[in-house]
């Protein structure tokens, strides 16, 4: 087909794969995706740093972003979620989007000294946040 | 409309401002504070933000709870995943009252028997008794080379025990390798802490000879300081950890522990692996 492309054939061309592009970012994740954010914070600024002897910092982690149209495969989320998402598009833009919201979580280990001067290891489940997820 | 929209907004930072500290975040907003919203951690932290724990603990106490956090957790305080100890918690408590008694017969040789009061309160219905120990630390000046052999007489005073003979505990270690003791007293306890008793009364003491000298007959014990008794507990609570869940493994404490046998275990200087796990078992 080289031919048959000349110089002013080309202008239709270039808007069809300028359109083309348009088209397809729809699809593209927005850019600030659903993930997994640090925020590392000490006890003593909670001031707990009297009762807690360790670990000295800690780092919840928390999910922040948007949820992309197409949230089936990278976020293990349910098909409800993508039904949630057409009735937001197509029927009633007041049911809310989906939300990025933590979907996995790891313990912690904890250090205390007790009110009578005892001390206790204990752990902790879900206490930080190591997967995020749309719902 | 607008006006009193505008004071209910300055009304909401304002009550924003005051609440700078991040407790009343936690807390429900209608004040009264439902014990089941805040997991036993935020909880018992709310209770005490700001205060100083009334009691320090021992220096010595501290410095081995902070050995077998480091053993049991990352920097960061994640469980690491290699222990394949089946409590997730561990409390160690000093003894709240302590006094030596002359010995009461020449049998005991001229160490005296040591009383030991413990208090667990802190101990709560859903943690369950796993393994017990004595804790005993030695000081550096203890450290020679002899072998040395001991005889350790342990008896709960109260609750009244049930007249069983005090259990002895045959056992031989080196002082120079050893900063710490550990006595198991599990099968002496888990009826205690299982009856809910939280006052645990007993009487401790050593009768020690050296194997190449046991002509110099008894000796003093160099116990530089009163034992602290420590508990590995399962919280059976739905915010405790537990990471045996995921071993599928149904774990038992020992079903029938010899009447009145005390095992006592020597740990070694790091006391790092405060409980060794058997080389033979599998990880599933």
């Amino acid at each position: 087909g080289q031919k048959a492309i000349s110089s002013e054939a080309k202008g239709p061309l270039l808007t069809a794969s300028f359109n083309l592009s348009e088209y397809f970012k729809q699809f593209l994740f927005p850019q600030n995706e659903c993930e997994l954010h640090d925020f590392r914070l000490s006890f003593s600024q909670l001031k707990w740093d009297n009762w807690i002897v360790a670990p000295h910092r800690y780092n919840p982690r928390y999910c922040k972003g948007d949820c992309p149209r197409a949230v089936r495969h990278r976020y293990g989320s349910p098909v409800h979620t993508m039904v949630q998402n057409i009735i937001y598009e197509k029927l009633d833009s007041s049911v809310p989007r989906p939300s990025c919201v933590p979907g996995k979580y790891s313990p912690l280990s904890v250090l205390t000294i007790e009110p009578d001067g005892s001390i206790a290891y204990k752990e902790y489940e879900d206490m930080i946040a190591t997967r995020c997820t749309c719902r | 409309s607008q006006a009193s929209m505008g004071e209910s907004q300055i009304g909401a930072s304002e009550n924003l401002e005051s609440e700078a500290d991040p407790w009343s975040l936690l807390l429900p907003t209608d004040g009264n504070d439902s014990p089941g919203l805040l997991p036993p951690l935020f909880k018992v932290l709310s209770d005490r933000r700001g205060e100083t724990p009334k009691l320090q603990p021992d220096s010595r106490a501290l410095y081995y709870m902070k050995k077998l956090y480091k053993t049991y957790a990352t920097k960061e305080g994640v469980p690491k995943p290699s222990r394949s100890h089946l409590y997730n918690t561990v409390r160690l408590f000093s003894p709240c009252a302590q006094q030596e008694q002359a010995p009461s017969n020449q049998a005991t040789g001229p160490l005296p028997m040591t009383d030991l009061l413990f208090n667990l309160d802190r101990v709560t219905v859903m943690e369950h008794l796993l393994k017990s120990v004595l804790l005993y630390t030695l000081n550096n000046s203890a450290a020679s080379s002899s072998t040395v052999t001991c005889v350790c007489d342990l008896v709960v005073k109260e609750p009244m025990s049930s007249g069983r003979a005090p259990p002895r505990a045959p056992y031989s270690f080196t002082l120079k390798r050893h900063r710490w003791i550990e006595i198991d007293v599990t099968s002496l306890l888990q009826p205690l802490v299982a009856s809910s008793e939280r006052s645990i009364h007993m009487s401790v003491n050593f009768t020690c000879t050296k194997d190449q000298a046991p002509e110099d007959g008894v000796f003093n014990m160099p116990l530089s300081v009163p034992p602290s008794l420590i508990l590995y507990l399962n919280d059976t609570s739905t915010q405790a950890y537990h990471s045996w869940q995921s071993l599928q493994s149904t774990w038992r404490p020992s079903q029938h522990p010899s009447q009145g046998s005390v095992a006592a275990h020597p740990v070694k200087e790091e006391a790092s692996e405060v409980e060794k796990s058997p080389r033979h078992r599998h990880r599933r």
